[in-house]
């Protein structure tokens, strides 16, 4: 565990608590994909399968037991709070994000480590976790503008994800064989889907005017 | 192996 690390899941796992309170608090879902909140939920389902088998660590269990829970509860808000529901935008958020499923679930029987049904659904994660963020990021292009607290949560994701690939740069340099390269691709191209929306929220942060 | 990095990193 290096600074990067903790640093990077803290950014995590304050963005999905940032995004539960707000859904919770003002009771709205305004300008939240529940495509991408879906993805999430499957992603972390199929990548934290050890969690009831086996146990590292306080730390790791419980941040597992937070992602896991706060996930579900974002779908489970967006999709049957009655008051919660009525604000989420159907017609915008149009994503056919099955198809990301479907293509991540293929690529993972067709890529990965080794052929075993714990290592392909966690290598699927991997791939799923790299694409989650499209849904929202066209929503938000779609309704051409973006509330704060929306705002906040994507730039922590993609935070989260930039101090993932500091850790790993960290970790290459101190350990001798650490090389993993389906999770550095990965997260490679994931942190450059964030590219954009950080060029665009910097320029609205700069000007100090409304993200659109 | 799968189970190191499982635990590894989340």
């Amino acid at each position: 565990m290096n600074i990067f690390r903790l640093a990077g899941d803290m950014t995590h796992m304050f963005s999905v608590l940032v995004l539960l309170l707000k859904i919770h608090t003002i009771k709205s879902c305004a300008g939240v994909s529940v495509k991408t909140q879906e993805l999430y939920a499957i992603v972390f389902a199929t990548r934290y399968l050890d969690i009831f088998t086996s146990f590292v660590s306080i730390y790791n269990t419980f941040m597992k037991l937070v992602f896991l829970g706060s996930s579900f509860s974002i779908v489970w808000y967006m999709r049957y709070h009655k008051a919660v529901h009525r604000t989420y935008d159907r017609e915008q958020d149009t994503f056919r994000h099955w198809f990301l499923v479907l293509s991540c679930l293929l690529l993972a029987l067709l890529i990965h480590e080794k052929f075993t049904f714990l290592e392909v659904l966690w290598t699927f994660s991997l791939y799923l976790e790299a694409v989650a963020i499209l849904p929202q990021l066209v929503l938000l292009q779609r309704t051409r503008n973006i509330d704060n607290l929306t705002g906040q949560y994507i730039f922590l994701l993609g935070g989260y994800r930039g101090l993932y690939i500091l850790n790993w740069i960290y970790r290459y340099f101190t350990e001798p064989h650490f090389v993993h390269w389906i999770t550095w691709i990965t997260g490679l191209v994931q942190t450059l889907l964030y590219a954009d929306f950080f060029y665009y929220y910097f320029l609205s942060w700069k000007n100090n005017k409304k993200l659109n | 192996p799968l189970q190191q990095r499982m635990h590894d990193e989340l």
